[in-house]
């Protein structure tokens, strides 16, 4: 689902 | 801090969805998406299996257990449902730029303006007897005591 991967993304954006 | 991480994950998470999936802010706040968008999110949002005491005699400082069945309700820095969609001035809604623009692309008047047209009482301002400016103050305090919010 694309809206899952991108708040994947953001996720990893934030934690990084 | 958590609840810092949550916001900033939803607002970065908002961007992408809406650059990749070319849709606006307005499309992800609308049925369906957001729901999507809701499930998404929610293993990251902070604040999570609150419990309150039904002894309680008062609701949390930040306002949590105010409402028992519904914990969060009219919490502190919580989202607040909207009867209509926003319409801020920045692309994303955000609402870091008030709506300056009119339904007609025309720049909206200066609020100030509209105060002072609003409230110019001419020579001879009306004066209550029944309230003091002292309704106001308390009207705010309220105000701010439910809304709380950054």
């Amino acid at each position: 689902d694309i809206v899952s991967e991108c708040v994947a993304e953001a996720v990893g954006l934030v934690d990084r | 801090s958590s609840m810092a991480r949550s916001a900033d994950i939803s607002e970065i998470a908002s961007d992408i969805i809406t650059r990749r999936m070319s849709i606006t802010m307005g499309d992800l706040q609308g049925l369906g998406m957001s729901q999507r968008f809701a499930t998404a999110i929610d293993s990251n949002c902070a604040l999570k299996n609150i419990m309150c005491n039904p002894a309680d005699i008062y609701r949390k400082p930040n306002g949590v257990c105010n409402n028992l069945k519904n914990p969060m309700w009219g919490s502190s820095i919580t989202a607040q449902p909207r009867f209509i969609p926003p319409h801020y001035g920045d692309g994303k809604n955000i609402g870091i730029i008030p709506r300056y623009l009119s339904v007609s692309g025309e720049p909206l008047p200066n609020p100030r303006h509209i105060s002072n047209s609003v409230h110019n009482g001419g020579i001879s301002p009306p004066r209550g007897c029944q309230f003091t400016v002292l309704l106001t103050f308390f009207g705010q305090f309220v105000d701010h005591d439910v809304i709380s919010t950054p």
